[in-house]
């Protein structure tokens, strides 16, 4: 069971402390305000108010002892740096750290973080593929020019099988999986009709996706 | 060509508002403050500064006739609920906005949001599964329990045949897709071998996702 310091409870913080909680590690969280560390004692296995840039506060929790460090702040660019390089300072083997800009992650880099993530731009990159097609509610970028969408099944696709809508010529997509309820159907046969609430995992460009969605309409 | 109003250019606003540019949109970006506008300016059609909220400021920029509106505040919760309501009362036929909390969504769907996101909760979702294997770079939940996850192809991969992999009893998981340069491989079949520099995308339980990582070390 791993055991997992959050730096930092703000939205994301907070969401990736209750997700890993939900998963079973052993999550320590750590805030400056009071308010967000209530809230996070519900779910977590402790919640402490504290600076998360204090070495000795982190020592006195045994955070030198956690196997990941996840540090949560992307306004306070003070706080987010000298976390994560006492993180590294006492020994936490890996340490991914939020950053609000390139420049920000650069030096987030340099001192050491094992990994840096932007979660406002890739939520921004998200979005922006997915207006294209209204029924996309997720999306992974594969390449600069083609991505991996995550589609409600449209209206006029319901009754229909794989091989009628795959019927269009120099369709550049392909259907890799059809999430049923809680079933999932992957490399899913010609035959398979498509059903109300389907979700339907496509690869291809933006534009294949968005001529895909709108066969048959 | 579809116009899009994206009010409120932070990191999720700017991100977006600069995707969609470079997919081709008609891009208007609004904000308070002049250096979002400034740095924008250089990728969106036209940049604006002045109040979000302001009806008058939007029928001056002709904002009734764009086809979406993103909403893009979270901290500023009134900005965020009086820019949405005015988009849906001045005709913006579909209306995203981002929300900071769920009670902040409930409000926006109330008042007429046709999409309500929460960038930073997903993004703490997507790194809290992400977790259990180091090569996983992305990730989009499908049930409560399984999910896609895209993984950097682990070391001890390189050079074996997926029927190698798959070789292993009770592994509820399938391959869905190899990444190799710009190429998409769907489907790929058992002889297929794994590149260094490979990126893998998978379906399966969080523990099948982590057990299938470890394959062969
Ligand atoms: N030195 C510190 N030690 C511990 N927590 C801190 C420290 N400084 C700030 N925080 C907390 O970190 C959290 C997130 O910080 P910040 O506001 O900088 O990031 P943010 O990018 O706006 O967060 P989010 O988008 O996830 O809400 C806040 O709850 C804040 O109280
Ligand atoms: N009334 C308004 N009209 C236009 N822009 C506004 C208004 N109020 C705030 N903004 C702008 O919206 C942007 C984002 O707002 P806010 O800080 O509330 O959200 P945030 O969730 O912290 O953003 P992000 O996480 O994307 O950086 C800021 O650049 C701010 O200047």
């Amino acid at each position: 069971q791993d055991r997992v310091v959050v730096i930092g409870l703000g939205r994301f913080g907070t969401s990736t402390a209750r997700t890993l909680a939900s998963l079973g590690y052993e999550v320590l969280g750590i805030d400056i305000d009071e308010r967000p560390v209530t809230e996070a004692s519900d779910f977590v296995t402790l919640a402490a108010q504290g600076d998360g840039t204090d070495e000795e506060l982190l020592r006195s929790l045994h955070v030198e002892e956690s196997d990941v460090g996840i540090v949560a702040q992307g306004e306070n660019l003070a706080a987010s740096v000298l976390a994560t390089m006492v993180l590294k300072q006492i020994g936490v083997p890996w340490v991914i750290s939020k950053a609000a800009n390139k420049l920000h992650g650069d030096v987030l880099t340099r001192i050491g973080a094992d990994r840096v993530i932007f979660p406002e731009a890739d939520a921004g990159i998200r979005l922006g593929h997915s207006l294209a097609v209204r029924t996309i509610n997720d999306y992974i970028t594969l390449t600069p020019t083609a991505g991996l969408a995550k589609m409600h099944a449209p209206q006029h696709f319901i009754g229909r099988s794989l091989a009628d809508l795959y019927n269009t010529p120099d369709l550049a997509l392909s259907v890799l999986l059809i999430r049923r309820k809680d079933q999932l159907i992957t490399a899913p046969s010609y035959t398979e009709q498509i059903e109300a609430d389907d979700e339907i995992v496509v690869a291809g460009t933006d534009a294949a996706i968005n001529r895909f969605s709108t066969i048959g309409q």
